[in-house]
């Protein structure tokens, strides 16, 4: 995939595209040269995201902004804090409400028309769905929000969440789960509603894994990294993050920081948090969808761990890992930074996974006591029902729902190992939840690091403490929830890079193929005898 | 800590029908929309009421419940979400 910088010509007159690092990174700001979402190759292939709408969920669009205004999709834009359809921010002096309209330029702005930056899918149409904007959330907001207009609405991207102080733990509520699984069943035809989410700003001392929404399997959940391949300090890490953008930087060079459209007709150069890293997401989402139409919600899942990559991203703490078939993965990172050139390309050739299959892996119901030192370990062995209709074969997502007390829920720590040997930190240490009553009810902690796997045998749950003083627990149900296909999802695939993860991928499925094929020839002969 | 309650409610009608959800919640002097992912739910909310309250607005569900044509009204509890 090497190609030299100095050959990638593109011309803009937009005079904030060169400090857009994020999307054509030549070292600016002190960067790294290259690492960056290569949507040059994208765009050069054409795809600028056209005819695909992408949803804001957020404090409001500013749809007058002149690089915004041509791209804004008014027929699918909403107001649900004031109940219009116009979605335009509520002023305060300090301009709080700038997040929607700066998450929006960086999906839709246009391009070549000299004026602030440019979107990663810049022919693309961004709608505006204000609901951010008021005292308190509601379920019934979000469910509106999440749900509206989902034949019009591609991508649904949010920058928000539960609070990240490191001590909640909350998700959707019963009517936004409702809207979220008829959004993925229904929404565009049939073939899904896409939904990106920030997964979340609390640093080293929150888990996304606490966090409902960033840990749906219905979400596409994305960290971010800063220029330099390192994670930003507000990253948090959870092993349901499916991959990464960019994010600004630790140092404080003013052009560091994520470049695009602000309130009433600005531009800035100062847009941070994981808020700006979902949003580059939806843009190359919308790339991809441009290029095949027909994806789906799971295509689009499977594709982004096909083609991130690993770059240069790196953290001194979480190193990257390999899972049961081979596929690079960071618990930070994910599978790592999008690559529009690689999804665009991979997506043309798209051949829809075949369906998804629910199983019950097995289920812990009596209370153990989880030790002050050491560890509780539990097992469960799974034939991932086997000779059942649901028979799930090739991993996609895998929930450990858990519901266990402890007298620090802070202290308390997860892991999940799979049968072909892949460790999944469920929840790590969060210092400052100091919870000794509520626990975790029935929650369902979700790991991607297993994609691709075969889910049958031994699974692995380890919970201790980690904290300064002695603390007791008792965990009374673990249930092993395993999602994917029963046939192989990229045997059918095109294969055009024999050095991909998909050449690798499918390489294994023909063999697993052609050894259980042998198999079968085998004992056939030995019955016959 | 205590629940926060606001000026939304969650309404489920015993005959779905946008219309006839229009003229109950007019009526009773709310705005109305459906709820696209789910039949006979609708979303009412009530511009003279106060977005967010430590006390449950009992007159008005009480009021809605009275309405033989509303199955169930719940007042919708608000809680906290943070941009990133």
């Amino acid at each position: 995939g090497y190609r030299d910088i100095n050959e990638i010509d593109i011309n803009m007159n937009d005079p904030l595209f060169t400090k857009q690092w994020y999307l054509f990174n030549t070292g600016q700001a002190d960067g790294t040269p290259g690492l960056d979402l290569n949507v040059a190759e994208a765009w050069e292939l054409g795809y600028t995201g056209k005819g695909v709408t992408i949803g804001i969920m957020d404090d409001g669009i500013d749809y007058l902004h002149p690089d915004l205004a041509y791209n804004y999709n008014a027929d699918a834009s909403y107001d649900f804090s004031s109940n219009d359809p116009y979605p335009y921010p509520r002023y305060t002096d300090d301009w709080f409400n700038s997040h929607g309209t700066r998450c929006a330029g960086e999906v839709s702005a246009a391009a070549s028309n000299n004026i602030c930056g440019v979107g990663v899918a810049y022919n693309s149409k961004v709608a505006g769905i204000r609901m951010l904007d008021q005292p308190f959330m509601t379920d019934i907001i979000e469910a509106s929000s999440i749900s509206h207009m989902p034949q019009l609405i591609d991508i649904y991207s949010a920058s928000w969440g539960p609070t990240d102080n490191g001590k909640t733990v909350d998700g959707p509520r019963e009517l936004t789960l409702q809207a979220m699984a008829d959004g993925v069943n229904k929404g565009r035809g049939g073939k899904g509603s896409i939904y990106v989410w920030a997964s979340g700003d609390g640093g080293s001392y929150d888990d996304c894994n606490c966090d409902g929404y960033a840990s749906s399997m219905w979400t596409i959940s994305i960290n971010s990294a800063i220029n330099d391949g390192r994670t930003a300090l507000y990253d948090e890490s959870c092993s349901s993050t499916l991959a990464s953008t960019f994010s600004n930087g630790r140092k404080r060079n003013p052009e560091a920081g994520v470049a695009t459209t602000d309130l009433y007709g600005n531009c800035t150069l100062r847009h941070s948090g994981t808020s700006a890293a979902a949003p580059e997401a939806a843009g190359v989402f919308a790339l991809a969808l441009e290029a095949n139409l027909d994806l789906t919600w799971r295509d689009m899942q499977h594709l982004t761990v096909l083609t991130s990559k690993r770059n240069q991203l790196h953290d001194e703490v979480h190193q990257w890992r390999r899972n049961g078939v081979g596929l690079e993965f960071n618990h930070l990172f994910g599978y790592g930074v999008l690559d529009a050139g690689a999804m665009v390309k991979m997506a043309k050739d798209w051949k829809t996974v075949p369906e998804r299959f629910h199983c019950v892996g097995g289920s812990v119901q009596n209370p153990e006591k989880i030790p002050p030192t050491g560890k509780l370990v539990l097992t469960l062995k799974t034939n991932a029902c086997e000779g059942k209709e649901n028979f799930v074969r090739y991993l996609e997502h895998v929930q450990a729902v858990i519901t266990v007390n402890a007298t620090r829920r802070g202290d308390l720590n997860i892991n999940m190992t799979s049968p072909m040997g892949t460790k999944s930190i469920l929840l790590s240490r969060r210092p400052r939840d100091d919870d000794s009553k509520v626990g975790f009810d029935k929650w369902p902690f979700m790991t991607t690091h297993t994609w691709g796997e075969d889910a049958r045998g031994t699974w692995t749950l380890e919970l201790g403490f980690v904290g300064s003083a002695p603390q007791k627990g008792l965990l009374k149900e673990w249930t092993l929830m395993l999602h994917g296909t029963q046939s192989a999802p990229y045997i059918d695939q095109v294969v055009r890079d024999y050095q991909s993860k998909l050449a690798m991928s499918k390489k294994q499925e023909l063999e697993e193929e052609l050894d259980e094929a042998v198999e079968r020839s085998l004992q056939s002969i030995l019955r016959k005898n | 800590e205590r629940p926060v309650f606001t000026n939304h409610f969650l309404v489920e009608l015993h005959k779905d029908g946008e219309e006839e959800a229009r003229q109950v919640a007019a009526e009773h002097g709310f705005g109305v929309r459906k709820l696209p992912f789910a039949e006979g739910l609708y979303h009412f909310y009530h511009n003279g009421l106060a977005k967010a309250k430590r006390r449950r607005s009992l007159h008005h569900k009480r009021q809605l419940e009275r309405d033989p044509r509303i199955k169930m009204a719940l007042q919708q509890e608000g809680f906290d979400r943070k941009k990133r």
